[in-house]
Formats: C-alpha cells, structure tokens, sequence
C-alpha cells in the first residue's frame, strides 16, 4: 500500500512560490474559501468530462490532492501498436498496448498524488512495442503539472509534442491528455461509499450496527469505538436501525471535519496524523485505489508488482509472519473467529487483525477483488510464498524464531517439541517441528473403527456434501469431483462426509493418519494459493478448495472403505511434503506429512 | 493450509458434537488424535446389522 510513502501535506502559506503567488493572484479573488479545505480551493462547473468534482487549480497552495490524469491518445508517424507511460515522483504507470494503427486511443485513467513540496513534472513516454525485441522509446514530453493545472483554459485537455529521445529538436509525433484535480469533499465521499461497501457484508447497501463497529474498530481510534452506538444513532436519521450508504458516508465526511474517526489506514495499517484530514484522505484513497484494481492504468514495470505485492501480502493471515510490529497487538483492534475448543469446552477467540480481515474481505468476498486474480495476481500468490519459503530456509531466517514464539506464547508449548530450540537452523524446520512422543495421545488407539483428528486445527465437519455447502463453503464451483478430480472421484464419495482440519499460524504443522489402512495412491493437482481462511472459505465468489494447490491421497481402509485425504496448500505456506509412501501400512495416528512455507 | 477427509457415504458416524458446532458455522479446536467418530459397520462385512439404517415398522 502507501504505507511506506505517506503524503506530506503541510498547511502553510508561507511556503507558496512567489510564481506560484503571481500565477494565482488574479484568480484568487474568485475562490471560493472553504474554511476546512484550503488548501484545496476550487474552480466549480470548469468544462470537460470531469466538471463538477474535478477541476483546476488556482494556487500553489491547492497543489495538493489527488489528480487525475488521462492519456487520451497520440498522433504518430507511422503505424505500430502503442502504450503510453507517466512517470510522476517515484511511480510509473503504463497504458495498456493499442491496436496496431498510427493514431492509438488508450483513454487509460490514473490518479496521482499531488503533494505541495513534492514533484511537478509528469514524463510521458510513448513506446511502439515489440514481441520479439524490447519496446523501443519513440518519443517523450514533460508536462508541469502545475503549470497544466493553473493554466487559463476552459478545455480539460491539451496536445503536446513528443520528441525524439536522442534528438529532441525533432519533433515525432503528438500526445492528448487531460488532467484535473478531484474536489476533496468528493474524494471523501466517495471513498467513505467505497469502505463501506466493504464492511456491507450482507449486500444488502445498508449498513447494520455490528457492520458499522466493525468498520470503527478498523479505524483503530478508541474514542470513536467508544461512541459507535451515538454515531450510529446520529446517522440512522429514520430510527429503522440500519443506516444508508449515504447518510453513513455523509455522517462521516462531516464527524471527520469535527473530531477525526480514522486513526489508522485500514489498508495499510499506517498510523494517520490526527491534523492532516486531507492528506488522510489522499493516502486511504490511493491506498484502496491501489489494492482493489480500480483504476483503468496499471502501474508500470517494477512499481506495479511492488504495489501489488504490498496489497497482497495483506491478504493471508500469514502476514503476521512479516509483520509482527503490525500485527495483532497495536494499530487497529483486532476483529476475530469465534472458535469452540474442545478440549476446554469454551469458545475461545482467534483474532486476526481487523484491517487484514478488511484487506481479505476486499478482495475474496468482492467481484472486483476477485477481478484482480485474472490480471496476474495468481501468478504473484505463487512467487510471494516461492520467496516466502527461500527466506523461511535460510539461517538468517532462525532470528524470527524467538519472536515469533513470544508472539503466540499462550499458543505454543515448547515442553512438548521434541528438539529444544538451539536445533533449529532456519525458521521452516522450526515450523515443520515434532512433538515428543506421546504429546498427541491417540484415541481409542487399539479399536481401528474409531477415526480420529489429522491435525492441530479448527475443524468442521458434515455428514454430506449438501450440509457443507448449506453452512460453510459458499463457493459457487464447490463439488465433491471438483475437490478430488476426476482420476479418484467415486460415486461413493459423492455423497460422502467431509471434514476440514485448518491449520492456523502458530499450529503444529504436521498432519496424521486419521484412519489405518494402505496408502493406494497419490495425485497431485497444481492450482492456486488463494487463503484457506474463512472469509475466503465463505465467499461465493471465491473456490479456494476446488482451485487450490492440492495432493490428494486415498487410504484403503477395513472399517471405513476408502477415504480421501486431501492435504491443500495456501498463500505463503504452498509446500506439501509426506512422510510416507504409496503402498505404506499406516496405522492411525501416524504422521503423514508436513505443511511448509514456500510454493 | 488446510486437511480435507472424505469418506465414503455411510461409512462414518462424526461425533455429534462437532456436528453440531459445524451446523452452527462454528469451528471446532481439536489436537492430532482426538476422536473424530465411528466406523458404520455394515452386514455383509461385519456380520453385523446396519442398526442405524433398521427401521421399527
């Protein structure tokens, strides 16, 4: 996300430009003066396709915002497909390619963070692009934004000459773009439309009390959870106890002028400054701008997969193993799972912390979100748990291992692991850890009739395939067949029982025989490594068991025919290693096999 | 990551607490080696009657 380029707006005027301070002050008697938003004046009801909530800039001191640039097309010399990139700061954007012509249309969109100290000239470059051979840079420009934005014009958009890179006399072509700057009370709205959307977990455009103090909680600011049940009230003007969209996002845009209720991104889980509305705004913005794909241009080349990487990394409870100074304990509060434990009798509470919880609710339980997994993001799941598994293997990677037990220290018994801490050289082999001997007692263990837990884990079980459906897996694509693929797939199992043992972080990692019996086989099905978490588990847009990374293993049992013991992978932790083999005697309770990190 | 079993239909009688819970959408926490249920013997096999599936007429 953002996080780690927070925008640096400042408020003072003294800092203008005396450029800036003549540019502006023939126009600066016709702003209108927005008490709250100064530093954003401005000029309403401008022409071009974004009047109204986008328009231009009056002052050097409104050089602050969010932008929106528009590559609208090129004229060239000759034919060739074309893409267009805008390097702005630290970012670069590309368009995507044209047709093969020699006046390319892109029409590609994409906000920019403005910032008054920050950079002004935009580059523009324009490739003609190869299959064979790298694209070659045809021509460029460089455009003051702030000249652009300021300029006496009543058109949104301009021609400007491309020049040829190694001769910049000559002239190559022309280049259309358009830029304006959005109105920040519409920046607010629409991004207060946008995170609620989010916590509407029923879909149904209106938000419930509980969806509500979720979102509060998210925001990491004590005072206004304190308040939830009065904000909602003041928002929910009709009394029917559910409150609109709208009136939500309105109530917000102005508790925010008043007393700020966001404390921290929930995107990127950076600390906000409580004096820098705006600026809060930009950043929670351009951070959900980029996680969710929602804007026409991608970003280019290596920032594009750094962006996207940063997002992603959220998206898995098993950021936690990256990021335990963010993690459970500070920044928002912590949303959680409900969980029985068996052994206490008592539900007990699996926290995840609430903006991951947001960062994967974003993404697997919307249709943009999953949009995202059809533009390369599968692919990126996959190299972020390949790399996540060469760190996990290294011997700098041991450090983590103190902390890491620190971090879940009510959840981890080291007096049962069977080797003491010192034997382990990297943090896999401490992930992949044995239990001593005895430390798992085996029920029934004489009576092959009785089955018994494969793993350390939250379980759900149900007596057919229509009762998993009904309670848990919403997956619209979920089918027995889909889970076990054709080559082991039986009329038998069909109707069968299904139980799902999910392993959390900080679990034993090792999985057991649940049943005594041969191992008859095992077939291995590539796939992705969506999360198996429930928010995943639970979305209908989403088919983490039917899709992901699986080896699937079938024991030829006396007391229970055959069964089907599927081992699926997930993000971050992909790897999949058993400890026996086709044609093995295994007795219930043995240990089968590992879960590692890695792809 | 994640452990699925399937069992043949009939096969297993899954204790009824964790029934339960899952017809709650509530996970249940177990260790490796707690039971899990009970084999549905069958007749032919077993020489034993399919109590389960008798019905008083």
């Amino acid at each position: 996300g953002h996080g780690s380029s927070k925008p640096s707006v400042t408020d003072s005027s003294d800092d203008s430009t005396t450029e800036g301070s003549n540019r502006s002050s023939s126009l600066f008697s016709r702003l209108h003066i927005h008490r709250h938003h100064r530093r954003l004046r401005l000029h309403r009801g401008g022409s071009g396709s974004h009047s109204g909530s986008h328009s231009k800039l009056h002052a050097a001191e409104d050089f602050a915002g969010i932008a929106l640039v528009k590559l609208i097309g090129a004229e060239m010399k000759f034919k060739d497909k074309w893409l267009a990139c805008i390097s702005f700061g630290e970012q670069t954007f590309r368009t995507a390619i044209s047709d093969h012509t020699d006046k390319p249309i892109w029409n590609s969109e994409k906000k920019l963070l403005l910032e008054r100290n920050g950079p002004r000239v935009a580059r523009i470059s324009v490739f003609e692009t190869n299959i064979l051979s790298k694209n070659n840079l045809v021509g460029y420009c460089e455009i003051d934004l702030y000249e652009f934005l300021t300029r006496d014009s009543d058109s949104d958009s301009e021609m400007f000459d491309l020049l040829d890179p190694s001769s910049p006399d000559i002239i190559v072509g022309k280049i259309s773009l358009s830029c304006s700057v959005e109105d920040p009370i519409e920046t607010e709205k629409s991004f207060v439309r946008r995170i609620l959307a989010i916590v509407d977990y029923n879909e149904d455009g209106k938000l419930s009390i509980s969806e509500f103090s979720d979102l509060i909680d998210a925001f990491g600011n004590q005072l206004a959870a304190d308040k939830k049940e009065e904000l909602f009230k003041a928002a929910d003007q009709n009394g029917d106890g559910v409150v609109s969209m709208d009136e939500l996002a309105i109530l917000l845009a102005i508790q925010q002028e008043k007393e700020p209720l966001i404390n921290c991104c929930p995107v990127c889980g950076e600390i906000l400054e409580v004096s820098d509305k705006l600026n809060n705004m930009v950043h929670l913005t351009l951070c959900f701008d980029e996680g969710t794909g929602n804007q026409v241009m991608t970003g280019g080349f290596l920032t594009d997969k750094q962006a996207s990487y940063g997002w992603m990394f959220k998206l898995s409870e098993w950021a936690n193993f990256s990021s335990y100074d963010i993690g459970l304990k500070s920044g928002s509060r912590s949303s959680h799972i409900v969980v029985f434990d068996r052994r206490t009798k008592r539900l007990v509470e699996e926290l995840i912390d609430a903006k991951i919880v947001l960062s994967m609710r974003a993404i697997y339980q919307s249709k943009i979100g999953l949009g995202l997994m059809d533009t390369g993001v599968k692919e990126l799941l996959q190299s972020i748990s390949e790399m996540q598994g060469k760190k996990m293997n290294s011997i700098e990677s041991a450090k983590d291992i103190p902390e890491f037990i620190e971090f879940f220290k009510d959840q981890i018994n080291l007096t049962e692991i069977k080797y003491p801490l010192e034997h382990f050289k990297t943090f896999n082999e401490f992930f992949i850890r044995e239990l001593k001997p005895g430390a798992r007692p085996i029920a029934c263990l004489e009576r092959d009739d009785v089955a018994v837990c494969a793993a350390d884990s939250r379980l759900i079980a149900f007596r057919n395939v229509e009762d998993s459906t009904r309670f848990w897996i919403k997956g619209r694509k979920f089918s027995i067949q889909g889970l076990l693929g054709k080559e082991i797939c039986s009329t038998a199992f069909m109707d069968g029982s299904l139980v799902i043992f999910r392993l959390a972080p900080q679990d034993y990692h090792r999985f057991h025989f649940p049943v005594s019996g041969t191992i008859e086989h095992f077939v291995d099905i590539p796939g992705c490594l969506y999360t198996v978490n429930p928010i995943a588990v639970n979305s209908k847009y989403c088919n983490v068991f039917t899709e992901n990374k699986r080896v699937v293993s079938v024991l030829s049992t006396k007391d229970f025919g055959k069964v089907a013991f599927v081992a699926v992978g997930a993000t971050m932790v992909g790897s999949i290693t058993f400890t026996k083999k086709k044609g093995d005697y295994i007795q219930k309770g043995d240990e089968f096999g590992y879960f590692s990190f890695g792809g | 990551s994640t452990v699925i079993c399937v069992f043949e239909k009939d096969t297993i009688e899954i204790d009824e607490d964790l029934v339960a819970n899952s017809a709650r959408s509530l996970e249940t926490l177990v260790s490796v080696g707690m039971k899990l249920g009970v084999s549905i013997k069958k007749g032919p096999e077993t020489g034993l009657p399919n109590l389960e599936k008798c019905v008083l007429e």
